[in-house]
């Protein structure tokens, strides 16, 4: 893909984060782009650079989707919403499991904010549950405070 | 030319809108 457009800043991330499992989980990685398509629809898709990425990202796609063809977690959203929401949990897991017992790295920070990022995409099969509203919530914040924490040389509480 | 060039830019963003109905059609 070209780089996004500026007016696509919000959606930068989810396409990172895709990226970043096109072989770790393509499933995840199709569902995050997903996301960025119809949020990208929604932010802007008529000017033209807009509109240019918007057709390329819905390219790679219908190609990813061929390659996935007979996967359930792609042919059902009952068992794509499950994939997503259980890789979103095991993210949030290890991040809150380091963060309680005291320990702060990258890695960590990472999962907190790659697990939030992966509750947006879960909003791709509808209403998010209370439950994962408040992980969102949580692992976002958790991933900016510890990430400012150590960028400031303070322990985080 | 305005409303020509409107109007190409409504049907692209249909095609687009239909493509991407025909990406979530379960099987």
């Amino acid at each position: 893909l070209p780089p996004a457009p500026q007016q696509f800043k919000p959606i930068q991330h989810h396409l990172r984060t895709a990226q970043e499992h096109e072989k770790r989980d393509p499933v995840v990685a199709y569902f995050c782009r997903l996301y960025a398509m119809q949020t990208g629809m929604k932010i802007d898709s008529k000017t033209p650079e807009c509109h240019k990425f918007l057709v390329k990202l819905m390219d790679q796609l219908e190609i990813m989707k061929k390659q996935l063809g007979d996967n359930e977690s792609i042919t059902q959203d009952v068992v794509g919403n499950a994939h997503v929401e259980n890789y979103a949990y095991k993210m949030f897991l290890y991040a809150d499991t380091e963060d309680r017992a005291g320990r702060f790295h990258k890695n960590m920070i990472k999962s907190f904010y790659t697990a939030s990022l992966l509750y947006d995409v879960l909003t791709v099969f509808g209403e998010l549950t209370e439950e994962n509203i408040q992980h969102r919530k949580y692992a976002k914040w958790k991933a900016a405070y510890i990430h400012n924490c150590l960028k400031n040389g303070e322990t985080p509480q | 030319m305005g409303s020509v060039g409107s109007s190409v830019a409504s049907a692209e963003q249909d095609e687009l809108s239909q493509r991407l109905s025909r990406l979530r059609d379960q099987v």
